[in-house]
């Protein structure tokens, strides 16, 4: 039974896909069998493994939407213990289908079932919506990691992914928790970012022990420095560790796998 | 008749909202009567110029649902030569209700007409979406303006941006041009950078002579440096000239208001 993880913000840009490729090879590299699924449209998680969304035969898109489809013929191996499961951008017509019948959230949970003793580690490249898609992800995941960056009007979009969240939590997955906020694109020495940590330490800290779906969240280390090596890595269809692994953005994205899998030991 | 300027891109956290209400801030300061609108239901224009999306009594969502308000009921004064409509997070509620009626294109530009002389220049700050809010800018804009940040996966989603405007052209709005990309958040000294931007200048000189809406686009200067204070400035509900004008920050909006007015003037 692997842990799944769903890296989600309904905000853009805000470094989902580049936190779920580098963490999720990150966490290969350490030993776990990984599977990345790319539930964006766009495919950026798939072009940033290397693979051609229009290319691939079986992608998430069939398994949305061909029952006769299995998760195994989706899986692409991109690197030692680390698949994927890529988008095309069929995907975005699937979600306007998918939205109109109230009864479709567990389709992927159910697809993936069938391969889900392959892997320790599931880890879900959410589009910036809280859609069909998003809400699939949320219904099959263990946690949420949400990665954003720490400016102003990032927190205003937090409360409403955490109604999301709570809302999901209530009707199709109870043990569904917010572990994590990872701090992307991070400018440590700046007030505002401090400002803005202070704000989410304090917000967390304060749901200690109710019964919020983000009672247990933390903010995750060690932020994310800026590092322009992690904006090339896409361009060359490689993950962090594929293009510099000796880079600030290979040693801040291994660091924060360690910290995720200390929290899983209880460690 | 003022010149109408959609500040549009559907990828988040571009540099949209930054974009058009320091541009507008600059381009008032030089002078010109600017209107800003705020078409995203999320607000952050609103919040940026320091207003509050629940407290305006008339904003944006009220001229999209109730024909009987007019556009001058929903204008708030915010700076000299500056006014703003605003957003309300209801406006969601109105996307997806006007989005299934096909009509729906030229409420914005029908309900403005009521005001449009007391202006020199109206600035639309869209959302991180394609759909019918956007719809509404490009169908009441002269110009459209593409903030954007100088990496690889955002070149993805200029050709669907562009796709986008030439159905509107066809439709509903032929004279709509793309007129410029604003580099965001720019680093100019990585190659990354100078690759991204060598690939756009390419791609729109070869456009030149024939009769796409991009024709005529350019690559805008300066690009607009990474300058903490663009954003720290939301956070004080201030442009970044009533927060810190001596900063990068400044100093580049202005210098991209007189591009922006040589350009209009043919110099
Ligand atoms: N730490 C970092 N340093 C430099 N650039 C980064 C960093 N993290 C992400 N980026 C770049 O910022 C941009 C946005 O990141 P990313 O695509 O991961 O965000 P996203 O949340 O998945 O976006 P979307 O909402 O479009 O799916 C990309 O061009 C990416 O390469
Ligand atoms: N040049 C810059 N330097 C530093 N921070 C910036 C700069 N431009 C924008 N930002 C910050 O980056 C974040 C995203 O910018 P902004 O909100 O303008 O993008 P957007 O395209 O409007 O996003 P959305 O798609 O959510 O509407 C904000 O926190 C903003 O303060
Ligand atoms: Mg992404
Ligand atoms: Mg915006």
């Amino acid at each position: 039974m692997p842990r799944v993880i769903a890296m989600m913000n309904q905000k853009g840009g805000v470094g989902k896909t580049t936190s779920a490729v580098n963490l999720a090879a990150a966490l290969a590299a350490s030993g776990q069998r990984v599977c990345l699924i790319d539930l964006d449209p766009q495919a950026h998680m798939t072009l940033h493994v290397g693979l051609d969304p229009e290319a691939i035969e079986c992608t998430v898109y069939d398994l949305f939407t061909d029952p006769t489809r299995s998760a195994a013929e989706a899986v692409v191996n991109v690197d030692e213990r680390l698949d994927a499961i890529v988008s095309e951008t069929d995907l975005a017509a699937a979600e306007s289908e998918l939205s109109q019948h109230s009864d479709r959230q567990r389709i992927l949970a159910e697809s993936f079932k069938s391969i889900e003793d392959r892997y320790d580690v599931v880890m879900i490249d959410c589009p910036p919506s809280l859609g069909v898609l998003t809400i699939n992800a949320l219904s099959m995941a263990d946690e949420v990691l949400v990665p954003m960056q720490a400016h102003f009007l990032a927190l205003q979009g937090v409360s409403k992914l955490l109604e999301t969240v709570g809302l999901v939590c209530q009707s199709v997955n109870p043990g569904l928790e917010v572990t994590g906020i990872i701090l992307c694109m991070h400018e440590r020495h700046t007030n505002l970012a401090r400002e803005v940590v202070e704000d989410l330490k304090t917000f967390f800290e304060e749901s200690r022990g109710t019964d919020a779906p983000w009672r247990n969240c933390r903010v995750l280390e060690p932020p994310i420095r800026r590092n322009i090596k992690l904006a090339e890595a896409p361009s060359f269809g490689q993950t962090i560790f594929q293009y510099e692994p000796a880079s600030h953005g290979a040693t801040d994205y291994t660091a924060l796998a360690s910290f995720v899998i200390d929290g899983w030991n209880g460690t």
